[in-house]
């Protein structure tokens, strides 16, 4: 039976012990801040209030048992440092899970043997920065070093063809896995309402409508292209 | 041309103005804070100290031009709301978008108007605490209500088995779009390194080999039978 547990209870530090609580684990959440404490003790199994840098306190509470750690105590580097380098030297963590407030800060986790660095803010200011370039570019998804997954309104030369007549994957090496398009809604005329569906894996004789949000897979300098039609 | 406004500095809104700005944009940096102005004046075009809810104060420093405009200030709802309601209302920027710290701020945003609202800790915690729970799934990356795509170590009873033979449309109802495979590099034999590759559109001739991470599209629900082989 693993036990997590979450130190620093902002807002990631919180919602992760929330999140996990709800699916049925046993979490113990610890802050030293006791208001963050006192909102989560009904959510978690467990909930104390002290300073994680103090070995002797974590030992007490039982850490050693605990399977998987997840840190995110802010932007004190020394702090988080110290609690990670305690959890997997001294207590023999399996699983460290660390949230870094940036590069830097993230270099140093992997050096002491962090499992898994988490950079929650700028991965999204990366994806806003990214649609906010290109506005015909809904979502940007890392799939690896060189693949993404990349969401794209259809360029007006597509509108009324079809996909094997577009021949996305011969012009331009990329594949199209799925499109969002608007359906109107089957209601009284009062109501112009209409509704997304996603059309996923679609057929080549799929003629392209105006609106047409296309998803995408490829190298990410061949995805580039797309958006300079 | 476009003036991109960032309000608060904190991880995110640093990195949405500096990643910005790297592709040329012209950024104008406010902050409260005079040591975040400090720390940005030489990466934007424009930094500013000063409090945004002083309506008066935005005007003066050129906030009208203001094309898109990205606040993030924090946990003090009051405040966002305030600087989003003078922007959309009075101002009458085009594009604003918050960054809200959980749903109950996120809700009140919509109210008001806001054109995007983005949540970096609760999506990052979000896909965390799902893989943690299934620890044979990498990834869950959400494409629309419905839909998800989805990371997951190949089972076992597929190991040495072609796509063809497997069938996983028929059984399953998603679609593999890519594979992701670790493929040892031709070095000399000191060095047993392996590189990670990503095998995109895969052929049904294609054969899993043990270790291989399956990328699947399909309705979430569908997606979730795979996790239990
Ligand atoms: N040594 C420590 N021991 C226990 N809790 C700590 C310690 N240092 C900081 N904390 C707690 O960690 C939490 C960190 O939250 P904060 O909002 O500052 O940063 P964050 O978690 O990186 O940001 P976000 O809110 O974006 O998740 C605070 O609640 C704080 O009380
Ligand atoms: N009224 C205001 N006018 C200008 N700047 C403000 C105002 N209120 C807060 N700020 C600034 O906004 C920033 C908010 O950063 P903080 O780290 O608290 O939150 P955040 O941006 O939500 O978190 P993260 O660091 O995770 O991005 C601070 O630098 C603060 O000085």
């Amino acid at each position: 039976e693993h036990v997590y547990a979450v130190i620093g209870l902002g807002n990631f530090g919180n919602a992760v012990a929330t999140l996990l609580s709800e699916k049925g684990m046993e979490v113990l959440a610890i802050d030293a801040d006791e208001n963050k404490v006192e909102n989560i003790v009904n959510k978690v199994a467990h909930a104390v209030q002290m300073n994680a840098t103090n070995e002797q306190s974590l030992k007490e509470i039982g850490m050693e048992d605990v399977h998987t750690a997840i840190v995110s105590v802010g932007d004190d580097i020394a702090s988080s440092l110290l609690i990670c380098t305690y959890l997997k030297d001294t207590l023999k963590i399996k699983n460290v899970i660390a949230k870094a407030t940036d590069q830097k800060h993230a270099r140093v986790l992997e050096k002491i043997g962090v499992d898994k660095i988490i950079f929650p803010e700028y991965e999204s200011a990366r994806r806003l920065a990214d649609t906010l370039i290109s506005p015909n570019i809904f979502d940007i998804i890392e799939l690896s070093d060189k693949h993404n997954i990349m969401e794209i309104k259809a360029p007006s030369s597509f509108f009324g063809r079809t996909l094997e007549e577009i021949d996305i994957r011969k012009r331009f090496d990329v594949n199209i896995i799925a499109i969002k398009r608007n359906v109107p809604n089957a209601k009284d005329d009062f109501e112009n309402d209409f509704e997304e569906t996603t059309i996923i894996s679609p057929s080549p004789k799929e003629q392209i409508v105006e609106g047409d949000v296309l998803i995408m897979i490829g190298l990410k300098e061949h995805l580039e292209n797309i958006e300079k039609i």
